[in-house]
């Protein structure tokens, strides 16, 4: 009798513990979060903190994960359930449904809902031909010129390459032997033996680029990076009149992108399934990199449908080159007009 | 979800010369919300 009393008083005890535990580990990080959102309110940097977390999730199959979750997500739901389904997510992730171009009903499926178009005129586009403007609904996280050594910060105390964010960037040796006069003048003690690995180097040294006229303007190579929330518009525009003259589809893996994984992940950006497209515009190149994430690991191209991206594979192998497409005619390309829609980010 | 744009763009054509007008600068701060359509910079 006495043995089975304990027991009851056993288990609730185990049981609280736990319960304890996880509240007092999930107020820390709400603790933590809030202070780091101070400090960043202050102006202070976010440093780069691999943990524990970020370890346990290179073991997970996160693009299984991330199918699985396409699939839930994708299931029809009954008509009386969507406006339910689709309001409780806006409230979630703050997403404005006045701006839905369709009523609630017709989207078949929260997937469906989460690439949804807007009204006409929701989003108008800036009408100076000299600006270039933003292709999707996000947040700002990083901005600059690109300096020697080509790389972008991704927290302060990591940075990632962007010849490994694009691939191997065509632009760059092209330039690079177009420019070899001019750049033989800035570098001149770099010798010229015609080898293109050279110029890649110099290229990849000194991002500026020589115009051949005197009079032009010299051009540098800028950066911006873009993130967007759960609750934001999931569709990618053309952030200029361009032409894509390639595109690039590295399968990676698909780690979180939030701000706390690019603090203790390092080289998110790098290591996840990315679409690059590569073209020119008035200025000369330009390049534009869509990431998926494990919630939204597909990337869908206005421009070539036929592309599937998020594919279950039977061995991954993360140093395999991406797989890359010329668009036609050669050299010319796609053209783009500013605004035009050209991707979209889907649920797993 | 995240995107990441690069491109070439003019830049002043020695150091400290302030008077270019065609030199490129970006419009927002970091942290800053930005919807489709908006300007990124000029």
């Amino acid at each position: 009798s006495s043995r089975s009393e304990g027991n009851s008083y056993l288990v609730p005890g185990a049981t609280m513990a736990t319960i304890v535990m996880l509240g007092a580990l999930h107020a820390r990080r709400l603790y933590d979060d809030k202070k780091l959102e101070e400090a960043r309110d202050k102006g202070a940097e976010l440093e780069f903190q691999p943990d524990v977390k970020a370890t346990f999730l290179r073991l997970l199959p996160l693009r299984s994960i991330s199918r699985f979750w396409g699939s839930l997500t994708g299931m029809e739901l009954p008509i009386w359930l969507r406006p339910h389904v689709y309001r409780a997510w806006a409230r979630a992730f703050h997403s404005n449904l006045e701006e839905a171009a369709k009523p609630l009903e017709e989207y078949a499926s929260l997937r469906e809902f989460f690439v949804r178009t807007l009204k006409e005129d929701c989003r108008p586009i800036h009408s100076d031909p000299c600006c270039l403007i933003s292709p999707v609904d996000g947040t700002v996280l990083r901005f600059g010129e690109l300096k020697e050594g080509m790389m972008i910060e991704q927290v302060k105390g990591f940075s990632y390459s962007v010849s490994s964010l694009l691939g191997t960037s065509s632009f760059l040796t092209v330039k690079a032997e177009e420019d070899v006069q001019q750049e033989s003048i800035v570098q001149e003690k770099t010798p010229r033996d015609g080898n293109k690995k050279s110029w890649w180097r110099i290229a990849l040294a000194s991002p500026k680029v020589r115009d051949p006229m005197p009079t032009c303007p010299m051009k540098g190579l800028f950066y911006c990076v873009l993130y967007l929330h759960p609750g934001d518009y999931h569709r990618i525009h053309s952030p200029v009149d361009w032409n894509v003259l390639a595109r690039r589809h590295f399968s990676g893996r698909l780690f979180p992108v939030n701000e706390r994984a690019t603090r203790t992940i390092g080289n998110l950006y790098v290591e996840n399934e990315r679409v690059v497209l590569e073209g020119r515009w008035e200025e000369g190149f330009m390049a534009m990199a869509a990431i998926g994430a494990t919630n939204i690991g597909s990337i869908e191209l206005f421009i070539e449908p036929a592309l599937r991206t998020n594919r279950p594979k039977k061995k991954l192998l993360h140093s395999e080159p991406p797989e890359e497409r010329i668009y036609e005619p050669e050299g010319v390309g796609v053209m783009l007009k500013k605004g035009d829609e050209i991707a979209a980010f889907n649920m797993g | 979800s995240t995107v990441v744009l690069v491109f070439q763009a003019p830049i002043p054509k020695l150091a400290g010369d302030k008077s270019a007008s065609s030199e490129f600068k970006f419009s927002v701060g970091r942290g800053d919300r930005i919807r489709v359509g908006e300007p990124l910079g000029r």
